[in-house]
C-alpha cells in the first residue's frame, strides 16, 4: 500500500475551462509567481530577440538539471554565496576567452560545462538596453557607445550575485583584418554638459577584428551598486581602440548596437539569490 | 481507532458486536461508498489555454498534481504501526477527545522554473522550489 510513488494516471477528463475557472486559475498562478497582474510586454517579435534566446538556453539547462536531479559538483572557490563563485567566474572566464577566428561560435551560456552557479540561482533576469540613440563620438574625438539598463524592476528580496554585460561582435571591416582590438567597458559615474563623463573602468577584452561571437563583461559590482543606489545608475560606456591607443568606431570594429538585428542586441543579464525565503501561503 | 478502543474496553461483548466495531475493510464497502485511497491526481495547467503564451515563454504548461483520497488502514509506508501509536498517544495527551485522522497530502515536492516577460520586456527566469507535488501519502 505504499502511497509514496503511486503515480496513478487519474481519469481527469481534458476539457475547456469555463470563464470563471480560467480567471480563478489565472489569479492563483499569478499569486504563486508573485505578480500583481499579468505582464503586457510591448515589443513585437520579442521572442526572437537576443535576451529571450539566451534566457531560453538557461531555462532549458535549468530544466535538464531539475529533471535529472543531478547533483552539481560544488563549484570551486568559495562556492556561490561567497565573493568569488568558482563556477560563475570559471564560466565567465570560459566564455570570455578571446574570440579567435578558429573558435567555434560560443555555445549558449547554458551549454557551458559548468552551470552549477546557474543551479544555485533562484532567479535570472535579462534587461533590455534603454538608450534610444547610440552616441558615437566624444569631445576628445574618442568613439564610444552608451548603454542604459533599468534595474529598478527587480522584485524585493533578491540580491544580485552575478551580472554580465553581453554585446555581439561580427567580423570587423577589412582594413582592420589582422588588427588586435581592445574593447573596454566603463561605468559612468558622473556626467557633465560640456565635457566627457567621469568614468570607472570595469572590464576590458582583447579580440582580433576578424573574430565574431558574444563578448561577455563581468559587471557584478556595478549592478549591485545600481540596485542599491538607482539614482546613480548612469549606464555603461563601451569604447574600442587599437593596441597603440587609436580609438575606432563600433561599426568598423564589428560591434552590434541598437541598429543591429534583434538576435544580436546587447543586453545585461543578472543572477539573483533570494535573500529571504518567500513562503507561499497554503490554499 | 475509536472502534478499537471500545473493542478493548468491553471484552465481554459478543463477537458479533465486535465485528461491527471493526474498521470497515475495503472489501466490506460496496463500490459507491468506497472512497478512493489517497493518491496523486494530475491537473494539467496549459498557459496557452489561459491565453498567456504572449508573456510566458516557457514552459507551455505544467502538470500541477494534487493529493486526494481516503487515508485509512492499512497503514502505508510512512505511517507504520509504531509511528501511528506514537502519534495517537501524543494527540491523545493533548486533545483527549480528538481522534487523529491521517490526511492525504504531498510527501515529496518538485521545483518548477518559469521563463516570462515583465511589462518592460525584460526576461525573468525564476525557480519556484517545492511547487509541484511529486508524491502523496497519509500524514
Amino acid at each position: 500500500c505504499g502511497f509514496s510513488d503511486n503515480h496513478v494516471h487519474s481519469s481527469f477528463i481534458y476539457r475547456r475551462l469555463r470563464n470563471h475557472e480560467r480567471r480563478e486559475i489565472q489569479r492563483e498562478i499569478l499569486s504563486i509567481l508573485g505578480l500583481p497582474h499579468r505582464p503586457r510586454p510591448f515589443s513585437p517579435g520579442k521572442q526572437a530577440s537576443s535576451a529571450p534566446l539566451f534566457m531560453l538556453d538557461l531555462y532549458n539547462a535549468m530544466s535538464i538539471e531539475e529533471e535529472e536531479g543531478i547533483q552539481q559538483p560544488q563549484s570551486a572557490g568559495k562556492g556561490y554565496g561567497g565573493k568569488h563563485y568558482g563556477g560563475y567566474s570559471r564560466m565567465a572566464h570560459y566564455r570570455a576567452a578571446p574570440l579567435t577566428s578558429q573558435s567555434p561560435p560560443l555555445p549558449p551560456a547554458a551549454a557551458a560545462q559548468d552551470t552549477s552557479f546557474l543551479n544555485d540561482a533562484d532567479m535570472v533576469m535579462s534587461f533590455v538596453n534603454l538608450v534610444e540613440k547610440d552616441k558615437d563620438f566624444s569631445h576628445q574625438r574618442r568613439h564610444y557607445k552608451e548603454f542604459r539598463f533599468d534595474l529598478t524592476q527587480i522584485p524585493d528580496g533578491e540580491a544580485v550575485t552575478a551580472a554580465e554585460f553581453r554585446i555581439h561582435k561580427d567580423r570587423g571591416y577589412a582594413r582592420y583584418e589582422n588588427v588586435t582590438l581592445k574593447v573596454t567597458v566603463y561605468q559612468v559615474v558622473k556626467e557633465f554638459p560640456n565635457k566627457d563623463a567621469e568614468m570607472f573602468l570595469l572590464d576590458s577584452k582583447k579580440v582580433r577584428a576578424s573574430d565574431g561571437g558574444w563578448l561577455v563583461f563581468d559587471i557584478t559590482a556595478t549592478s549591485n551598486h545600481w540596485v542599491v543606489n538607482p539614482q546613480q545608475n548612469m549606464g555603461l560606456q563601451l569604447c574600442v581602440e587599437t593596441l597603440d591607443g587609436r580609438s575606432i568606431n563600433m561599426k568598423s570594429a564589428g560591434l552590434v548596437g541598437r541598429g543591429g538585428p534583434q538576435s544580436k542586441q546587447p543586453f545585461l543579464v543578472a543572477f539573483f539569490k533570494v535573500s529571504e525565503v518567500l513562503l507561499r501561503s497554503i490554499r | 481507532a475509536a472502534g478499537g478502543k471500545k473493542k478493548n474496553g468491553n471484552r465481554n461483548k459478543s463477537a458479533g458486536q465486535q465485528e461491527t466495531s471493526r474498521a470497515p475493510g475495503a472489501g466490506d464497502l460496496n463500490m459507491s461508498e468506497q472512497k478512493q485511497a489517497c493518491k496523486k491526481h494530475e491537473l494539467y495547467v496549459s498557459f496557452r489555454d489561459l491565453g498567456w503564451q504572449d508573456w510566458i515563454i516557457a514552459p507551455e504548461g505544467y502538470a500541477a498534481f494534487y493529493c486526494d483520497g481516503e487515508c485509512s488502514f492499512p497503514l502505508n509506508a510512512h505511517m507504520n504501526a509504531t509511528n501511528h501509536a506514537i502519534v495517537q498517544t501524543l494527540v491523545h495527551l493533548m486533545f483527549p477527545d480528538n481522534v487523529p485522522k491521517p490526511c492525504c497530502a504531498p510527501t515529496k515536492l518538485n521545483a518548477i522554473s518559469v521563463l516570462y516577460f515583465d511589462d518592460s520586456s525584460n526576461v525573468i527566469l525564476k525557480k519556484y522550489r517545492n511547487m509541484v507535488v511529486r508524491s502523496c501519502g497519509c500524514h
